[in-house]
């Protein structure tokens, strides 16, 4: 059975969409087979990947309306032996759309179940809000990895973001965790990266991965290309940094 | 009559909320009657002048469900001399409450009408999508700013938004510009900054503010403090950058 985790924070801008096609590269790299599922109406995991968002024929769109299964929404990408799900700019309509459905939060759940034993992992990228599309991938989740970056307005979305995740565990899915928090765009020069790391901790403790992403602007120069950091700039800070999370990932699941 | 301007941007962390409130302050430290409105269920504009977003009794929420008129929601910061209508977490809901209302897209608009003609700058910060709090600002505006993080990502989405910016012209709010498009975190030591900037005034033009908004430590840490860099940090490369902004925002207003 695959790990299936969804990338979230309503707060924008903290590397999720960073944090999940890199994490899925590397993934990938260490022999793992990974679906990437863009669930970001703005495509930036598609784009990241050099998929073409006003050209896909089907998307997490098709898929979360039940147009198209999984499986023919589904595009490989071979250098990276990397299966991607893109979005379209039409994701951002599923929401009001999907209303007055029932059982509208388990859509992407459903259509993702038949998915689950092709993959070792499911990676889903959510959007800079907590509305329905994170729900869905919340509800279609076994875990949550949550991005912070180490800035002042992204600790304080935490505790909404925690309610919320509390919430789809008690009504809609029961088995989802938080799997851990990732701090991102680390600065260690300045003191307010340190403040926020020491508060992080204090309400996360051992949740908090050991591995902190730190600020490089590599990381925000491979989506121009592409590609993720691992064939960008594999030596580069970035890289080594989403290497060593993913390692850090693979050892405690091996461990459990 | 007052400029009532969205500040808007669908992708996440380009600095909507950090220009929406430097320059509220500083339109008000030049002498403008200033309302700063919080449209973001994240509250980061609230907690950024110090308002508690759990604390607080009324808020954009109660406004534009029509419960409390505009006034009555709105708070005053003596110091700075600002009127903020703050947020609350429940504005998240707003959108699924709202769906079926007639007219959902003017209550913001309908909301601020009695009010406009008390202040000489209404600024409304957004949160990171389309949806419909968005909408409703736009809605409501004569003019859309937008920051544009120098980021390769934050280009993808220009496209989206202008085209949302034209929608809203053509079905709700015929006097609705591109105000201007603002460049943040400019790091001029990296070519990609340099990029960015280039396409954003090829495809823009003179809508692009002069003025760019470098990186700078002290504006991610003045949020802390409750306070805007005005007060927090009045020598900094980022207060200057602010205070620039809103001279050249004025010396264009006044040319008019
Ligand atoms: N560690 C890092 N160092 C430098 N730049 C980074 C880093 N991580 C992400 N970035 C850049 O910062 C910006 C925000 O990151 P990203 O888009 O991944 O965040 P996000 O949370 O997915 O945003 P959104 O909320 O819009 O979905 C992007 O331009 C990205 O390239
Ligand atoms: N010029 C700057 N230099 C350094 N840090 C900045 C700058 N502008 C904004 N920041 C910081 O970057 C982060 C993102 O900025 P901000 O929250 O204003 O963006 P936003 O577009 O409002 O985000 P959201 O999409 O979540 O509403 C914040 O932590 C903020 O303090
Ligand atoms: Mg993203
Ligand atoms: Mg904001």
């Amino acid at each position: 059975m695959a790990y299936i985790y969804a990338i979230a924070n309503q707060k924008g801008g903290v590397g999720k969409t960073t944090t999940a096609v890199n994490l899925a590269a590397y993934l990938s790299s260490m022999g793992k087979r990974v679906l990437l599922v863009d669930m970001d109406p703005q495509a930036n995991a598609s784009s990241s990947l050099g998929i073409n968002k006003d050209k896909v024929e089907a998307s997490s769109y098709d898929v979360l309306l039940g147009n198209i299964t999984a499986a023919r929404a589904t595009l490989r990408n071979g250098k990276l032996n990397l299966a991607i799900i893109p979005s379209s700019p039409n994701l951002a309509a599923a929401e009001v759309e999907l209303v007055g459905e029932l059982a509208r939060e388990y859509r992407l759940r459903q259509a993702l179940t038949p998915e689950a034993d092709k993959y070792d992992y499911v990676l889903m990228d959510c959007p800079p809000s907590l509305g329905l599309l994170t729900v869905n991938a919340l509800t279609a989740a076994g875990g949550v990895l949550i991005p912070v970056q180490c800035e002042y307005l992204a600790l304080e979305g935490l505790s909404q973001l925690t309610r919320i995740v509390q919430l789809v565990r008690q009504r809609l899915n029961p088995q989802l965790e938080i799997r851990g928090l990732i701090l991102t765009m680390y600065d260690a020069r300045t003191a307010l990266a340190q403040q926020v790391v020491a508060e992080v901790q204090k309400f996360f403790g051992a949740r908090v991965f050991a591995t902190r992403i730190p600020r490089n602007v590599r990381l925000s120069e491979s989506p121009s290309y592409g590609q993720p950091i691992l064939t960008y700039a594999p030596g580069s800070p970035g890289a080594k940094a989403y290497a060593e999370l993913t390692q850090e990932l693979l050892a405690q699941n091996e461990r459990e």
